[in-house]
């Protein structure tokens, strides 16, 4: 474990947390006659919190890690896997079936098809893995639909007019996380003997590049100190 | 071996 790693993996624990707070504050918020600020922003906008993105992660945790009661690697791996799995599926039972939480979800914005993502990456994940194995197919298929997972996200976020400060943290965390990992890979392939692992590099790879973009309007956001807003 | 070391990431 080297440091890009852990700080990638604490990024995206911190995502995930976010997310949690984010859910957890328009829950308690709600029914208050007198709202707090923040409560009121989260209540009044919708949430900008794309449920495509979510369920697709909820898949992409699901099919990797099979592995997770056959083989152990540490007790830190198990940990984490577990708590990506349990983090995404509560997050879409609580925009699904959250009476509160629902609500402040906008259904009629975020309209891309998971559909258009799924099959393709099942269909590559078919003809371009290590070994053609029921496990390694769908950890293949988990790492291709992780690269493209964020776009309902994206455009949802390039739609919502007013980007809430948690959101922007969001897919900054997201983004972070994946640029660590990247770091991660050229550590390792510098000091571990026989380090190469082309399928997960170049899917990782495009998956940071598509962060390209919000980095940018981040970035600038936080340097003329206004709020963040990407172009339509 | 190497199976494990590709696999040890999240």
């Amino acid at each position: 474990m080297n440091i890009f790693r852990l700080a990638g993996d604490m990024t995206h624990l911190m995502s995930v947390l976010v997310l949690l707070l984010k859910i957890h504050t328009i829950k308690s918020c709600a029914g208050k006659s007198y709202p707090c600020s923040l409560c009121f922003i989260l209540l009044e906008s919708s949430s900008g919190i794309s449920l495509k993105t979510q369920e697709l992660y909820a898949l992409v945790f699901a099919t990797r890690y099979l592995d997770i009661f056959t083989d152990f690697i540490s007790v830190y791996n198990t940990i984490m896997k577990l708590i990506f799995l349990g983090s995404s599926f509560s997050i879409v039972w609580y925009i699904r079936r959250h009476k509160i939480v629902r609500r402040s979800y906008d259904k009629d914005q975020d309209t891309f098809r998971h559909f258009f993502l799924v099959l393709p990456c099942l269909l590559l994940a078919l003809i371009i893995n290590e070994k053609f194995t029921f496990k390694e197919v769908l950890w293949t298929f988990s790492l291709y639909l992780e690269a493209v997972a964020i776009l309902p996200q994206l455009i949802l976020l390039q739609r919502t007019r007013n980007i809430d400060n948690l959101t922007g943290q969001y897919v900054f965390l997201l983004g972070a996380y994946r640029a660590l990992y990247i770091l991660n890979w050229i550590y390792r392939y510098f000091t571990e003997p026989h380090y190469v692992h082309w399928i997960t590099w170049i899917s990782g790879l495009v998956q940071t590049l598509l962060y390209a973009d919000f980095f940018y309007y981040y970035f600038s956001s936080l340097k003329n100190n206004v709020k963040l807003k990407l172009p339509a | 071996d190497e199976e494990h070391v590709m696999k040890d990431e999240l």
